[in-house]
């Protein structure tokens, strides 16, 4: 089972704990803090109170032997610092840091730690993405350039299949999937509407206004299609 | 084309205003710190510099015939709650509202703002679940309950073709793309290993060792083979 280590239990890091104990990992969660770590000692595996800038108290707890380190200290800048440099020393192999801001990110980086997390960015950026286009109401990127973008039928492509659309050929995009409403009759009689997924989409499959395709590509392909649709 | 204002310009206003105005956007960027209003005006339709809270002010800048309103203020958290009463006072439809903690999003909430935004946690979440398998490289939830996983794949399914692992009908997941190493020879004789995408997958696919699998489905059914597999 892998296990990890949590520093610093803000909204951040307690999400982290709290989560990773719940999928079944060791979890070591630490801050400077009693009443956050009295808050937390019942759902983890170990909860200790130390200050994580004491370089001793830190190497008594085989940091080293773990899967990763999570690094959750943010406004206390030179606290996270101090820590990545003292972690790197006693020879932590993975370091997923959250920073406070770029400055926080690029001193991390140098210091070598492999993840750098700016909350504010990543989610600003996902926001944003997803407004640009009214039709997109979900732009996911993964972390290896591929994105995942879930788009309103754009009128250009209502009425055709998915051979005519050609998509994977044409774009390099594919739709993995179509949600469409269906129109059923309730026990009482009544008219409803029930968003269904079809999840293995075929070659002709029609489109119909008010679907929403679920599309799945490289991000820089993905954006190209909104930029025409637009 | 679509209309927005961003209120606030820290780190996560600055992000959206600039992403929504780098894709063809009308943004209104709007701060109370006349320098952050400097930085970004020759990036955006427009920039002003006034404080949120002056009901007047609000008033004159039409903002209920925007798309959405984006409101990014959040250490004045009493700053934030008062500027989204008085938006829904002026009658804007749509806001989107970054928040400080649970506490303040619940009282904007009840205010009327319709999107919840507490980046800490948002990020928090995605890395908690990404961990949590050590083949999980990447664990992303669409707004609409769906999710996409990379998987490195797991021992029980090597050497398996996907009619074999029938993961649409036993699971309701699908394997939307593979990403495998692909051993060519470089111009100057060299062993090369390039990583390769199979984003069509069909049935006679077998699934070799160190493959990336690209999941789609519900999470919850995601997060059933996630621990199925552990
Ligand atoms: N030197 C330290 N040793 C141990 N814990 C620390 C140390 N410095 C800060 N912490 C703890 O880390 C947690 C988060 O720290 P901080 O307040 O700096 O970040 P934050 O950006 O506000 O966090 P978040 O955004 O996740 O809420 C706090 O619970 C704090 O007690
Ligand atoms: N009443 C107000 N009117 C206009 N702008 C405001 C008002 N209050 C705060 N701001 C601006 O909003 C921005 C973000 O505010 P604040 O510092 O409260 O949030 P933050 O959580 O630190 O932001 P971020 O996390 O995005 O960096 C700042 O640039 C600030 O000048």
């Amino acid at each position: 089972m892998a296990s990890y280590a949590v520093i610093g239990l803000g909204r951040f890091g307690m999400t982290v704990a709290t989560i990773l104990a719940e999928t079944g990992m060791e979890v070591l969660a630490i801050d400077k803090d009693q009443a956050l770590v009295d808050a937390i000692s019942g759902k983890v595996t170990q909860a200790i109170c130390i200050n994580s800038t004491d370089e001793e108290a830190l190497r008594n707890l085989n940091l080293d032997e773990m899967d990763a380190v999570i690094l959750g200290i943010g406004s206390n800048i030179e606290e996270s610092i101090l820590t990545a440099a003292i972690l790197k020393k006693i020879g932590v192999g993975m370091i997923h840091a959250k920073v406070e801001n770029e400055l926080h990110g690029r001193i991390l980086e140098l210091i070598g730690v492999q993840k750098i997390l700016l909350p504010e960015k990543i989610v600003g950026t996902q926001l944003a993405k997803t407004l640009s286009s009214r039709n997109i109401l979900e732009y996911t990127t993964l972390t290896t350039g591929l994105g995942v973008m879930e788009l309103l039928a754009p009128p250009e492509f209502v009425g055709k299949t998915l051979q005519e659309l050609a998509l994977p050929t044409t774009r390099k995009i594919n739709i993995i999937a179509i949600k469409y409403n269906y129109l059923t009759v309730s026990d009482e009689g009544h008219n409803l509407i029930e968003q269904r997924i079809n999840d293995m989409p075929g070659a002709n499959d029609i489109i119909n206004e008010g679907d929403i395709l679920v599309l799945m590509g490289k991000t820089k392909d993905l954006d190209n299609l909104v930029d025409d649709l637009a």
